[in-house]
C-alpha cells in the first residue's frame, strides 16, 4: 500500500499570497469562523468590498474567484442570499452585502 | 429600484432571523 503523506485532508489548502484580504481563511472547507464555509467567506468578501452602489456583479465574481467552480460560486451566492448576509439588487446577477460592519 | 429595496429589506429579515 501507498504510503500517504501527512496532509491527507480531502482539499489541497490554497494560499493566496495575491490577495491582500485581512480576514483569515483556515485552508479547511469544513471548519467554518462564523458559520461559513471558506468559499462562502471569500465570496461574501469580494460582494463586501465591492464599492459599486448596485454592488458586485456575478462575472466579476468568477473573475476573481478563477479557481473554484463556478457551481460552488452560485452554491455559495444562494446560500448567502437565503441566510440574508447577501441580496440581489438591480438583477439577479448584481449582489451587495447587507453586512454594515 | 423599489426591488433592490424589497430584496434587501427582506435579506435584513431573514439575516435578524438568523441572529435570533
Amino acid at each position: 500500500s501507498k504510503p500517504n503523506n501527512q496532509l491527507s485532508a480531502g482539499r489541497p489548502s490554497i494560499s493566496n499570497p495575491g490577495m491582500g484580504e485581512p480576514g483569515n481563511f483556515s485552508g479547511n472547507n469544513f471548519m467554518p469562523a462564523n458559520g461559513l464555509t471558506m468559499v462562502q467567506n471569500q465570496v461574501l468578501n469580494l460582494i463586501k468590498a465591492c464599492p459599486r452602489p448596485e454592488g458586485l456583479n456575478f462575472q466579476d465574481l468568477r473573475n476573481q474567484l478563477q479557481h473554484m467552480p463556478v457551481a460552488s460560486i452560485k452554491q455559495a451566492v444562494d446560500f448567502l442570499c437565503n441566510e440574508g448576509h447577501i441580496y440581489s439588487t438591480v438583477d439577479d446577477d448584481h449582489f451587495k452585502s447587507t453586512d454594515a460592519e | 429600484l423599489v426591488r433592490i429595496q424589497r430584496n434587501k429589506a427582506a435579506a435584513l429579515l431573514r439575516l435578524a432571523a438568523r441572529n435570533v
